[in-house]
């Protein structure tokens, strides 16, 4: 049975896309059988992943809304790992899947038929706390909740965990932290240094010991659509998203 | 009657709360009458701007659904403009507003009683384009569009055209493009440079002419819940905003 892992915060702009890709990517290159799911109706982890959402039939909407079969939407990357991508149609899911009996279950029903096939699934949410959000953290085991170094996203972070525990409490009680990971870390700015030492405070040993730090290759390879390893393995942002892998599997 | 902007864009973290604290700010220095409306239940426009959120009794979301009067809820700064503040029971509105009839028109039936109280009246919006960005662009004159000047905020702008069209022709036709706001220019980067000559490209003369560069004062001013102005004015982010404010009263 694969490990389901959404990577949330309702904060915009922390680096949820980013991170799902590159862990997908480097999950990969350890040769895991990996999936990655663009809950986001932005689309970001399927064009950063190389799929050109242009043409695409059938996206997330369907297997969220119209019970499509998972297996038929997804698509296979040129990175050895699997997309289930998404399009603009997302944003009607928000509401439409109110309709559906028992809707926080639709991700995890449809998750079932293709669990077995992967060693990870990595979720990539969007920036909100709503219903799809809520969907992919019933679905899954564990969460990653990227935290961008600055004072806004440290103060949204108590409201994502009142949810979490919302959710863990009344519709999966087996949901864990799987960690929160410091992203966007610029060493030279007391802000990133004060923001850093609070969050260990809080979240002691569920802080992933490896930092991502603020570097523009992490930025400029979602233009050539390929993740970090690919675009520039030697960078630091390639080399810290390597360390948090072997983190990630040395936790399973 | 107040000029209502709305500052949206459904990109994370491009800049939206920024850049509506300092604009507000600066207007209110250029001794217009300002209003700040925090639409994000994250609370960041609130909280940057001094106010405590702990011990708030009524927010936007009483004004949006409980149709409370928005005089009874609106508090004071100490930087001479007013702000609506925000709470986490804003994440209710979103589907609690489809249940009120005619919904769009939820927060523009507000500001009627509002509106002649103030020179300005800015909207910060969530990372969305769901009920609550749909009342505040139906609610407006004209909407400012912070674009963080990187990839994923370039492929974003498309689906937010598609969307702001669809409400003018529906729902708000006399709502404008105030302007899109080129945020977190770093000049060492070609991607900053090819994003921003991408933008100028398609939008020409919407495109501000002042732009945002990044600055690590703008964001560890709301740390202090100051703008910046008051928190380190002759930051090179005080004086983009400063210069932007201008060109703002020069459009009218
Ligand atoms: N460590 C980093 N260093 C520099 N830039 C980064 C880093 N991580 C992400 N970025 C860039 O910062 C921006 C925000 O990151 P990303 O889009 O991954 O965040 P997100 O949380 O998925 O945003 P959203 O809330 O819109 O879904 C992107 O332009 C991305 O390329
Ligand atoms: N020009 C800038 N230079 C440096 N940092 C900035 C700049 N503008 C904003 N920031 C910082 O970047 C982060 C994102 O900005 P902000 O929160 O204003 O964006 P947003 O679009 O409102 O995010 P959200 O989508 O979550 O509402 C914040 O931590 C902010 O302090
Ligand atoms: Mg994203
Ligand atoms: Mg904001």
């Amino acid at each position: 049975m694969a490990k389901i892992i959404s990577v949330a915060n309702q904060k915009g702009g922390v680096g949820k896309t980013t991170s799902s890709i590159n862990i997908s990517s480097y999950l990969a290159r350890a040769k895991k059988s990996v999936l990655l799911i663009d809950l986001d109706m932005q689309g970001n982890a399927t064009t950063g992943s190389g799929i050109n959402r242009g043409n695409l039939e059938s996206c997330a909407y369907d297997v969220l809304i119209n019970s499509s079969e998972p297996s038929e939407v997804i698509l296979q990357t040129q990175f050895h790992f699997d997309v289930l991508p998404s399009t603009m149609n997302l944003a009607g899911a928000e509401v439409e899947l109110l309709q559906v009996s028992s809707w926080e279950y639709s991700l995890k029903k449809q998750l079932e038929k293709i669990s077995s096939h992967y060693d990870y699934i990595l979720i990539d949410c969007p920036p909100s706390l709503g219903v799809i959000t809520i969907n992919a953290l019933v679905a899954s085991n564990s969460v990653i909740i990227p935290l961008q170094c600055e004072y806004y996203a440290l103060e949204g972070i108590t409201s994502f965990i009142q949810t979490f525990k919302k959710i863990q409490y009344n519709l999966n009680p087996s949901i864990e932290i799987e960690g929160v990971l410091l992203t966007m870390y610029n060493k030279t700015t007391t802000l990133s240094k004060d923001v850093a030492s609070e969050i260990i405070k809080h979240f002691g040993n569920k802080v992933f010991k490896s930092i991502i730090p603020r570097n523009v290759r992490l930025s400029e390879s979602p233009s050539y659509g390929k993740p970090i390893g690919y675009y520039d393995p030697s960078s630091k942002g390639a080399k810290a998203y390597l360390n948090l892998v072997k983190e990630i599997i040395s936790n399973e």
